[in-house]
């Protein structure tokens, strides 16, 4: 079976981007805290906030890829991702992380973590799929 | 001279992996 390739870094990680938060206020990415995608998804009438807690990280396909599993949520459902090694995740009272923060700081200029196993990531899941 | 550019905004779930979990009912 073939594996799609992994997810180029989109522009908006990049230092400096403007996020809308779902109130309207306009902050800086690298100022987003964790109450922000919280209390984004309380307003949400489709998206909720999930934990998603990395479970394993393996080489991926190309070099600067990585496959990262995730148990998602209160039912614990394994999802894999494979994205670049500087892609960042926003990990729950930390921030952003990825897995290798050198990188990310030097495309991005975005201040960045080393993800590791066990940190629980902020993800999203419709509301009312169960 | 350096003109005026609109700057772009992007939504919060953007910055956010969407990861449905597999449902099994």
């Amino acid at each position: 079976s073939s594996s799609s390739s992994p997810v180029a870094l989109p522009p908006f990680f990049m230092r400096g981007s403007i996020i809308q938060l779902a109130d309207g206020e306009l902050k800086r990415v690298e100022d987003l805290k964790t109450e922000d995608f919280i209390q984004s998804a309380e307003i949400s009438s489709e998206l909720k906030i999930d934990s998603s807690t990395v479970e394993r990280i393996d080489s991926g396909q190309s070099p600067n890829a990585v496959v990262i599993q995730f148990s998602v949520g209160e039912l614990k459902a394994q999802v894999c991702v494979e994205v670049l090694v500087e892609y960042p995740f926003f990990v729950f009272g930390q921030g952003w992380s990825s897995c290798c923060p050198d990188r990310t700081t030097q495309l991005f200029e975005l201040s960045c973590a080393k993800l590791c196993v066990g940190d629980v990531c902020v993800s999203l899941t419709l509301r009312g799929l169960r | 001279n350096v003109e005026p550019r609109s700057v772009p905004v992007f939504p919060w779930h953007s910055l956010v992996p969407f990861l449905a979990p597999t449902q099994s009912d």
